[in-house]
């Protein structure tokens, strides 16, 4: 996505590919990212929530992206 | 889906609450 960082842009990747009704859950992020820092995952989720990418599901820890539809 | 009929509704206002702030970032960067 235009204006994303690396990290950002391919957590809203994985977010927007998935297609379960709830989102996408933190602990599967962080198993499919796990190269990527547990706090820096945090950081990105609350980064792309700010921006509006983002949102919060059934839970704070599943996401859904509003480009998904 | 197995969602209850209150998630359903809880994740369409989170949606529309993240649209809304979406609406908005695009608003200032332009």
């Amino acid at each position: 996505a235009r204006g994303l960082s690396p990290d950002q842009s391919q957590v809203l990747n994985l977010i927007k590919s998935c297609n379960v009704a709830e989102g996408l859950s933190l602990q599967l992020l962080k198993t499919q990212l796990h190269n990527m820092n547990p706090t820096t995952i945090k950081q990105v989720l609350d980064f792309l929530s700010s921006e509006g990418h983002i949102y919060s599901t059934v839970d704070d820890d599943h996401f859904k992206s509003t480009d998904a539809d | 889906s197995g969602l209850t009929e209150e998630q359903k509704k809880k994740i369409e206002e989170n949606r529309q609450k993240a649209l809304a702030r979406r609406a908005e970032r695009l608003a200032v960067q332009h």
